[in-house]
């Protein structure tokens, strides 16, 4: 699973 | 997306256009520092390794080719165009790359989320991030003479940044789950170190005059 980091975000 | 991250993306984006304007229009590097243009370069290129294999908005995907892009033209730039890197102030942009991006790595090595490779060097592009306008406040103190690009140049890398916090706060009341530490810390620690500059930043608009670092 994805880690929980913001990679949404730039 | 909140007003505060969109505002944010906006600063960091004209902050990178205001420097496109110095550079391609007046031709000129003056009180720029190489360094810190580096250490950008290699934070987009660590930090985006994903940038086609994880999609997450069309919107996501042009910025982060608007940050690489501009990020390694600007280093072109000063490295090999025939008139800007005359402008070039060698002598007082000395900070020791290695001082920064080794400390970075091996803090990236041993604090993370998830050691795989994609993911330490993601960490390791926020660590470098946060200390990598450096060599700029460094280059400034030392040039006598910040002209009005430069400054405007570095007052809205910091803005940015701060409000990139503010995008934090607003996640955190407003999403569930929403906690990150490594880019909460990182991202506190990279608008400290603006605190001095926008000071004096401030102080010189107020007065009306010349914005000049004390040594």
């Amino acid at each position: 699973a994805e880690p929980s980091v913001v990679k949404d975000e730039l | 997306m909140n007003i505060f991250r969109l505002a944010g993306d906006m600063t960091h984006l004209a902050s990178v256009l205001v420097l496109l304007l110095k550079i391609h229009t007046i031709k000129s590097c003056a009180g720029i520092s190489l360094k810190t243009q580096e250490l950008y370069a290699l934070v987009f290129a660590s930090r985006y390794l994903d940038i086609f294999t994880h999609y997450v908005s069309f919107y996501n995907t042009v910025m982060k080719l608007i940050f690489l892009g501009s990020a390694f033209s600007i280093v072109w730039y000063i490295r090999r165009h025939k008139l800007v890197r005359r402008s070039y102030d060698k002598d007082h942009d000395t900070f020791r790359h290695y001082f920064i991006v080794l400390p970075c790595l091996i803090l990236a090595l041993l604090i993370h989320e998830k050691f795989t490779f994609r993911v330490v060097m993601w960490t390791f592009s926020l660590y470098l991030e946060a200390v990598a306008i450096l060599p700029q406040l460094v280059l400034l103190q030392r040039t006598r003479n910040i002209d009005n690009l430069t400054g405007q140049y570095v007052f809205l890398l910091g803005a940015y940044r701060a409000l990139y916090i503010l995008n934090w706060v607003y996640r955190y009341f407003t999403e569930p789950h929403y906690v990150h530490w490594i880019t909460w810390i990182s991202g506190l620690i990279q608008t400290l170190l603006y605190a001095d500059f926008f000071y004096y930043y401030f102080q010189s608009w107020k007065n009306n005059v010349k914005l000049e670092l004390p040594a």
